[in-house]
């Protein structure tokens, strides 16, 4: 990697978007998603920390899109060559894009310029990174086919922020909690369930009705959860209200691409399709997921590769949806592996949580441990309580 | 061993346009007595080591295509003319 020499004084940055692409300006929400999770992709891994304001208001990185000789003195060429181009700290930080491009927000459309891959890489300038010479560093000056993960930030790029900012702050992204139930009618006390005994059989974040919610499993019982405890009028019985499902699950994997999920128990897994339960279902976890064993202890997909992954006592399997050697779905002749593997997280689990698509949270009787998925360890100050930290347990 | 001059004039334009923009080279390409583009050779040998190429100073067509793709329009190279355009917003 390579530093230019100038660096932030702050590490709260402000940006604001200035001027919006044209083929995007129908959906504004879009890109502002994804310039925020741009930004994100390198708060994640730094001490940094960012917030976007008015154009009224002061800011430290301004946000362009802009097509041909723009005023700087570095006239875009139109449609491919460069797409984009940022300031480092010391001349301003700005960011300017090509506004001839064809923008996507959604990485899944064919064609266009992924705004994500381009914004992240942009910001690096802006936060004082210069080219670097690793070919697959986000870094490094050319632009590469977007990737469904968002998992662009590489080990280089990872030591060349973490020079100028430092590493992410332990307490910089706790449990989700600090949000307050939007009512007072809305809270609830501490579930006598959960807060005496926090060891859960299964959780689970799904989109519903275009909002995120968790769910926790725990015997013949489920849980909604909020961002500071247990939803108001829960637990809930799992056999009225998921359609079928047996109670005491082992394992369930969500599938959001094919708006599935899968559910596990003894020999069996069970799919909805759309929160309902598919016909023909238990099917043997033998026939829909061939390597994998019975009785298992968590599974997840992981948002780094998108690899489904199964835990099971004191190892991990990875299932392929198409294996290179039979271009069929299963489990590569490596597997399994020991849980070790994963540093700092402890053997027999009982649940994975991805939460919010952000960040992997591994449970184990009343702990839970935050795993960073870029430097492929539990974080520091991890496990904490889980009845605390999830459940508003005091 | 093929030199420059064996490579179509446009692309030696093209690839000079480059190097320049991106940091590579601040001056007119000239010829060593053999006729080999010098300055451009030694320019190409730095992109080439800095994209991860082989290296061999040529205006081959992996380096033709690898200069042909989308990329960031901030130099690779910062050397003092950049420091001198750049101004503070």
């Amino acid at each position: 990697y390579a530093l230019q020499g100038s660096r932030w004084r702050t590490k709260t940055l402000r940006y604001k978007i200035m001027s919006w692409p044209s083929n995007l300006l129908d959906n504004k929400d879009g890109v502002r998603d994804v310039i925020l999770e741009s930004f994100k992709a390198w708060s994640d891994v730094s001490g940094l920390s960012f917030e976007e304001v008015g154009t009224g208001s002061k800011s430290n990185i301004e946000i362009r899109f802009a097509s041909g000789d723009h005023g700087d003195g570095d006239a875009f060429d139109g449609p491919g060559g460069t797409l984009a181009h940022a300031f480092f700290p010391i001349y301003g930080g700005d960011a300017h894009f090509d506004d001839s491009e064809n923008w996507k927000v959604d990485p899944r459309k064919r064609g266009g310029i992924d705004m994500f891959t381009v914004a992240a890489h942009e910001f690096g300038h802006s936060l004082g990174l210069s080219h670097s010479d690793v070919n697959e560093a986000l870094m490094a000056p050319f632009y590469k086919p977007p990737s469904l993960d968002r998992d662009v930030i590489k080990e280089d790029d990872i030591k060349a922020i973490q020079e100028l900012y430092g590493p992410p702050a332990a307490d910089a992204a706790p449990a989700p909690r600090p949000r307050q139930p939007s009512s007072p009618g809305d809270r609830q006390d501490p579930d006598p369930i959960l807060c005496q005994d926090s060891a859960v059989d299964a959780m689970l974040t799904i989109d519903v009705n275009g909002q995120k919610r968790t769910y926790v499993f725990k015997g013949d019982h489920y849980w909604r959860l909020t961002s500071s405890g247990v939803e108001k009028g829960y637990p809930r019985l799992i056999r009225e209200m998921w359609g079928g499902l047996p109670d005491n699950l082992d394992a369930i994997l969500p599938y959001e691409e094919a708006d599935r999920i899968y559910f596990f128990k003894g020999s069996q897994y069970w799919r909805m399709t759309g929160l309902k339960l598919d016909p023909g279902y238990p099917k043997p976890i033998s026939a829909g997921f061939p390597g994998i064993p019975d009785n298992l202890d968590a599974a997840f997909k992981w948002r780094a590769n998108g690899k489904m992954y199964f835990f099971k006592g004191s190892q991990y399997w990875r299932f392929d949806s198409e294996l290179e050697t039979t271009g069929r779905p299963g489990v590569s002749d490596k597997y399994p592996q020991p849980i070790s593997i994963w540093k700092g997280i402890p053997n027999n689990i009982d649940s994975v949580l991805i939460y919010e698509n952000k960040r992997t949270y591994f449970f184990k009787g009343d702990s839970y441990y935050r795993f960073n998925d870029a430097a492929f360890s539990v974080d520091a100050s991890y496990p904490r309580s889980t009845a605390e930290y999830w459940f508003g347990c005091t | 061993n093929p030199t420059l001059k064996d490579s179509p004039p446009e692309s030696i334009i093209e690839a000079a346009t480059y190097l320049a923009r991106y940091g590579y080279s601040s001056s007119s390409p000239t010829e060593d007595k053999s006729g080999a583009l010098v300055s451009l050779s030694s320019n190409l040998e730095e992109f080439q080591r800095f994209a991860g190429l082989k290296v061999t100073g040529v205006l081959d067509e992996a380096t033709i295509e690898k200069m042909r793709e989308p990329r960031c329009g901030v130099k690779d190279k910062l050397g003092p003319s950049y420091r001198a355009r750049r101004r503070k917003r």
